[in-house]
């Protein structure tokens, strides 16, 4: 069930984009927070042969099962999150980065992320000002039960706060920020840790860069939550 | 050559860009630098900033311990050359004839100039990005292969208030990088604003066929019992001819150390 293989052509000099046929689990082992159970994590390899020539090349990432909700409560106005459909009590910590150096060294986000787990916390923020988090980080959260709450490279130096008063449209080239954007997504997507993708620092980004993460980020509508899906939409996944 | 791929991390010199009178093209051919290193090169930190270099031979103190971060020169008012570097290193690669390498850089900040083997490549500027450079058809036939890099600061670093503030003066703010650079309610400034390659550099050797950014993503039913992964990836065939594939996902669990349930 669990391994597959696909045979497929793929033209000279060109790039497709490749979907398997879904891989079926019954009853997996899910990926839980820190203290709310274990953070098992299965191997995914991906490999491709080509005829003649034998392996081209190969990836893998350890991957972890979970759903992850979250939602603004009308009540408080502070969001609240479920794991595998059980409420979580987040105790976060503020991260800005690991070293002003960015000696980032995968020992040390080891010791780093470990601390944060044995203080009890479940979640880190990576504030908006600081970095995009490397995979090294992603993968020891990962390990620890650690979520991560992302956020993308706003705050008071590009929204017209301050003193002097910054630009309040955020970075000069907007292209080149949601080229960022995307690329980091692609990066980091795969991270059983990662939970949520925030704009910027305590506020949302210039609206055509907002939009367009927004709409880049939507969660698919075969992945909402599958009471809602219609029984061709089931037939489908 | 092996599939796969292999971080260059040891090995790098680096050299303030005005210290240098070579060509990017010259370093990579008829003049590279020595190794031990002689002034104006030095053992440089990759992946780090230019700063974390200058802290390695010792020529900056520990901006970090007291407050000696004030004696460091700060790059409003030294000028954005004093801390465009050259990073310069050397590596093996010998691919078969069906092979094809990639040159992988994970992040810099924030923009460059790479020259192989005396081929220009130009990274563009954006601190959060990777640069992939197709390197197959410039490596050097004999295997060994010159490697120069070099690294320009933000184009916007700012100017820190005498009297500090969030942000300095937000000039960081107008370029794709981070923020705190320019010192915040519970940061000095970084003086060099984390100019460098501050993330994994690697060689990667495939065949013709590569995969890119696979996207994994899971399904649940029935209170999950009923879960499904669903993959996808990105193939580039960079070879001139048809290319007949197998595509295989497997997905196993550790039990103990080398023993896996498939």
């Amino acid at each position: 069930e669990h391994l597959q293989s696909q045979e497929l052509k793929i033209p000279p000099k060109s790039r497709v984009q490749y979907t398997f046929p879904p891989l079926f689990f019954y009853k997996p082992e899910l990926w839980w927070p820190n203290g709310m159970g274990k953070q098992f994590l299965y191997n995914v390899e991906i490999t491709v042969d080509v005829k003649g020539i034998g392996l081209s090349d190969s990836w893998g990432h350890k991957f972890g099962f979970r759903k992850i909700e979250s939602t603004i409560d009308t009540a408080t106005g502070g969001r609240l999150f479920k794991v595998n459909g059980q409420p979580v009590f987040i105790r976060g910590g503020n991260w800005i980065l690991s070293d002003g150096l960015l000696r980032l060294s995968e020992k040390r986000y080891k010791t780093d992320i470990r601390f944060h787990a044995d203080m009890n916390f479940n979640m880190i923020r990576c504030w908006g000002g600081g970095l995009a988090e490397r995979p090294e980080f992603y993968h020891y959260c990962d390990v620890y039960g650690l979520l991560v709450w992302q956020e993308f490279w706003i705050t008071g130096d590009c929204d017209g706060r301050g003193a002097p008063i910054s630009n309040p449209n955020g970075p000069l080239d907007h292209d080149l920020f949601l080229l960022c954007a995307r690329d980091t997504v692609k990066l980091l997507r795969n991270h059983a840790s990662l939970a949520l993708w925030v704009g910027g620092n305590e506020q949302t980004p210039p609206d055509d860069i907002n939009t367009a993460l927004k709409d880049d980020l939507r969660l698919h509508s075969l992945f909402q939550c599958c009471n809602e899906l219609s029984t061709s939409e089931k037939d489908i996944l | 050559a092996p599939i796969g791929k292999t971080k260059l991390d040891a090995g790098w010199l680096a050299a303030r860009s005005t210290d240098v009178q070579l060509t990017g093209v010259q370093l990579t051919t008829t003049h590279p630098p020595s190794s031990p290193p002689s002034p104006p090169w030095m053992e440089a930190a990759v992946p780090g900033t230019v700063l974390g270099t200058l802290l390695k031979n010792k020529l900056v103190p520990d901006p970090f311990y007291g407050l000696k971060n004030e004696t460091i020169i700060d790059i409003a008012d030294s000028g954005r050359e004093y801390y465009t570097f050259w990073f310069f290193t050397t590596f093996s690669c010998s691919p078969s004839g069906n092979q094809h390498v990639d040159l992988q850089f994970r992040a810099i900040n924030y923009s460059a100039e790479v020259y192989l083997n005396g081929h220009k490549k130009v990274l563009p500027e954006g601190m959060f990005r990777r640069h992939f450079v197709d390197i197959t058809d410039i490596l050097s036939p004999d295997g060994k292969n010159l490697l120069a890099v070099i690294v320009h600061p933000p184009d916007h670093p700012g100017r820190i208030p005498p009297e500090g503030g969030q942000g300095g003066d937000h000039e960081i703010g107008k370029d794709v990088a981070a923020q705190y650079v320019e010192g915040w309610d519970w940061m000095a400034p970084i003086r060099d604003r984390n100019t460098g390659i501050w993330d994994e550099v690697s060689v990667s050797i495939t065949g013709p066929v590569k995969i890119i950014d696979p996207h994994l993503v899971s399904s649940f039913f029935d209170n999950f019992k009923r879960v499904y992964l669903h993959s996808t990836a990105e193939l580039e065939n960079k070879s001139s001819w048809l290319a007949n594939c197998s595509l295989t996902i497997q997905v196993t669990a550790e039990l103990e150390e080398n023993i896996c349930l498939i």
